[in-house]
């Protein structure tokens, strides 16, 4: 929307995005081919789909509450 | 279940383990058997043998470490990653290494070596995360006794191996149910603040009214303290307690706490001791009753005046017309009870005593 994030909000997405670089291979910075943004959202959903959450591609409280509990350090994504 | 790419496996039957080292937080004689209890666990449902090598290079190096630990993958201190293990192969393959700012048990205190170790050594063996959330194989921490594996981690592995030729009796835990089912049944249903909780198995869907989709999870993971299955469950808005039924004992919860003082028994509420289980609870606001199913009759607690009403139990056939002679779980809504029996849901107006509507289970669930 163009509104600066909170420092919560910055606190979340710093979260979300290391979670997804870990186990979902969220590109670094300007690796890949898509845009930062689509490539995120893409993740999120990934995500969201495999632990049976709502698929939004946006960071509700379900997905960050998910995000936080302690797990395994292996690669949801297989390949 | 999920395997590696190109169904990374060991190709010997018999696969080397060695343990590097040890945590302080356990004796050495405990990590030994733990370790060698959480291998025997595939052992049991695959041909594979695991040997114990003390010295050199085996296939499964087993250490414990904190932060950057020597594979550029690193820890990140107490909590969020536990452990993690690769998969079949030489060098680092098979490694299963532990974070050592955890604290290691072999309780139901957080983290329990056991299930770790057993959940590391599926992808030492070629399992990747299951998205069943009551498999072992899936990726976040959870802790329950008994046999730790589903039958969704068996079926994977058994996919890469095969199965023991000894056919050792084992009992794994069912997967998680399907939601889109039609012949689905429920165990209980309840409110707590806002959301509608649906028990069934060892697993319960949390269904908000602003999502689409419900949340499927193991009991455990949210009330380590509750037992596997539930008979009945109700919500008293009022006092803000849920009550969870199981077998003779009940569970008074406030969000994710059990109250002071509980589990309780079932008769404290005034049944007889006859009773040996609830079906079906629910709380009607209206009128402050809680009524209670048992087989074919059902009871009224007055939370006023906290005893049984005089007159109890009735026919539930009789007093409730049209949905049958047994309830295996009940809800109320806005004037009207949703009774669950089998693969139907009887939705029942209170005031008018008569069935409105009979829907499938699983409309609950959107």
């Amino acid at each position: 929307s163009g509104m600066p994030l909170s420092s919560e909000e910055i606190d979340e997405r710093l979260l979300a995005e290391k979670y997804l670089r870990q186990f979902y291979h969220l590109p670094n910075g300007l690796q890949g081919s898509r845009k930062p943004s689509d490539s995120f959202q893409s993740k999120v959903r990934e995500m969201q789909e495999f632990f049976g959450l709502e698929v939004t591609g946006s960071l509700d409280g379900n997905t960050l509450e998910v995000m936080k509990q302690p797990r395994c350090g292996v690669s949801d994504v297989a390949e | 279940y999920n395997v590696f790419p190109r169904n990374l496996k060991w190709e010997n039957k018999e696969v080397t383990y060695r343990i590097v080292n040890y945590t302080p937080d356990l004796p050495k004689s405990a990590v030994d058997k733990v370790l060698q209890k959480a291998l025997n666990v595939w052992s049991g449902v695959t041909p594979l043998t695991f040997r114990r090598m003390t010295e050199g290079t085996a296939d499964i190096m087993i250490q414990f470490g904190n932060g950057e630990h020597g594979d550029f993958n690193p820890f990140d201190g107490p909590n969020g990653l536990l452990a993690h293990a690769y998969p079949p192969g030489r060098g680092l393959g098979g490694d299963t290494h532990f974070d050592e700012d955890e604290k290691w048990t072999i309780d139901s205190e957080e983290y329990n070596l056991f299930r770790v170790a057993v959940h590391e050594f599926g992808h030492a063996l070629g399992l990747a995360h299951s998205n069943d959330p009551g498999a072992l194989m899936f990726p976040i921490y959870s802790y329950s006794e008994g046999y730790p594996l589903s039958e969704d981690d068996v079926e994977g592995i058994q996919f890469l191996y095969g199965k023991n030729p000894d056919s050792r009796k084992v009992h794994p835990k069912p997967v998680a149910p399907n939601k889109c089912d039609p012949m689905l049944t429920f165990d209980a249903v309840t409110e707590l603040r806002g959301e509608t909780m649906v028990f069934k198995g060892r697993f319960y869907w949390r269904v908000h009214p602003n999502m689409a989709e419900p949340e499927l999870a193991l009991i455990k993971s949210t009330w380590p303290m509750l037992p596997n299955k539930v008979d009945a469950a109700f919500e008293n808005p009022h006092s803000d307690r849920v009550f969870i039924f199981s077998g003779i004992r009940m569970w008074a919860l406030s969000g994710y706490d059990l109250v002071e003082g509980y589990p309780k028994y079932i008769h404290k509420l005034g049944l007889p001791k006859t009773i040996r289980k609830v079906d079906a609870a629910v709380y009607i606001p209206d009128t402050g009753k809680t009524l209670l199913f048992t087989e074919e009759e059902y009871w009224s607690y007055d939370d006023n005046s906290g005893k049984m009403e005089s007159g109890y139990p009735r026919s539930i056939e009789s007093d409730f017309p049209g949905i049958g002679e047994e309830v295996d779980a009940v809800g109320y809504h806005y004037g009207y009870l949703n009774f669950f029996h089998k693969s139907l849901q009887f939705e029942y107006s209170y005031n008018s005593r008569k069935v409105i509507r009979v829907l499938r289970p699983n409309s609950l669930l959107n």
